[in-house]
């Protein structure tokens, strides 16, 4: 048996909204300590990986380790039927073929429950070793969404550089070139607000544009983002949802011309 | 895209 109730079902919603662009399917894999996802886009070039923790949800039993196919398109219409205030419950017995949710309003006047049917995935897990980067960023995600949107109208791909100056994203196209710097600021009272740089030796690599935008997508769902880089390696981009856990997206830099 | 990795060349499957 596996049950997980959300009070704030909002955040499961945001969530799916992240996710169903960039990966079409993937194993909900659910234990003791919580509910995972590893997830790679079709072409294999990014990866996201949710981590869940257990006791950031209000109520939390699994019994039984289960790898829980789920097709995310699916989930998100499913989702759509829930309101911004609802209370989710995301429950299934032991090797079933469906996932059942229960959406209480608020006010608890409203309960609907749908079932999401089950499928079968045979996903390849990525071992992703433990490290240190290079440089780690930490600023607010609307201001990442800002700069990844910008230069995606400039260019295909971004440099992001980092050095004791600052983070610098820098693109080219057929109009021209882009180049957008974030020094170093914790000025704002809010720390939301600041741009943390924490530099062991400078770096510069090279992304596609189209997945750093899509990664945006997450920005709802927590006010600060943090970008891990290391030459040679793919960047980090993670979003803490507070207590709850983090989604993370990996992207493997392309090589330079 | 042209000179685009892939992520399985950095993480190996587990």
């Amino acid at each position: 048996m596996f049950e997980a109730r959300i009070t704030q079902g909002a955040v499961l919603k945001k969530l799916v909204e992240a996710l169903k662009e960039l990966v079409t399917e993937g194993n909900f894999d659910v234990s003791s300590t919580g509910l995972q996802l590893q997830a790679m886009d079709s072409s294999h070039v990014c990866l996201v990986s949710l981590a869940l923790r257990e006791d950031g949800f209000e109520h939390f039993r699994c019994d039984r380790n289960m790898a829980m196919g789920i097709h995310f398109q699916n989930l998100s219409k499913i989702l759509k039927c829930a309101g911004n205030e609802d209370t989710i419950t995301l429950k299934a017995e032991d090797n079933a073929d469906q996932l059942t949710l229960m959406f209480e309003s608020s006010n608890q006047d409203r309960i609907s429950d749908f079932d999401l049917k089950l499928m079968s995935i045979e996903s390849e897990h990525l071992g992703i070793p433990d490290q240190e980067y290079s440089a780690e960023i930490k600023m607010p995600s609307s201001e990442y969404q800002r700069i990844v949107r910008d230069l995606t109208s400039i260019g295909d791909t971004v440099l992001i550089s980092a050095t004791k100056e600052g983070i610098k994203f820098s693109t080219s196209g057929d109009v021209g070139t882009a180049n957008v710097t974030l020094r170093h600021n914790t000025t704002p009272e809010k720390p939301e607000e600041q741009t943390i740089i924490d530099l062991k030796e400078p770096v510069a690599l090279t992304f596609a544009l189209r997945y750093l935008n899509n990664f945006a997508k997450a920005t709802p769902l927590a006010p600060v983002v943090k970008l891990s880089l290391t030459k040679d390696l793919p960047i980090v981009v993670e979003y803490q949802i507070g207590e709850l856990g983090a989604v993370k997206f990996y992207l493997a830099p392309k090589i330079d011309d | 895209l042209p000179g685009q990795q892939k992520l399985t060349s950095f993480f190996g499957v587990t």
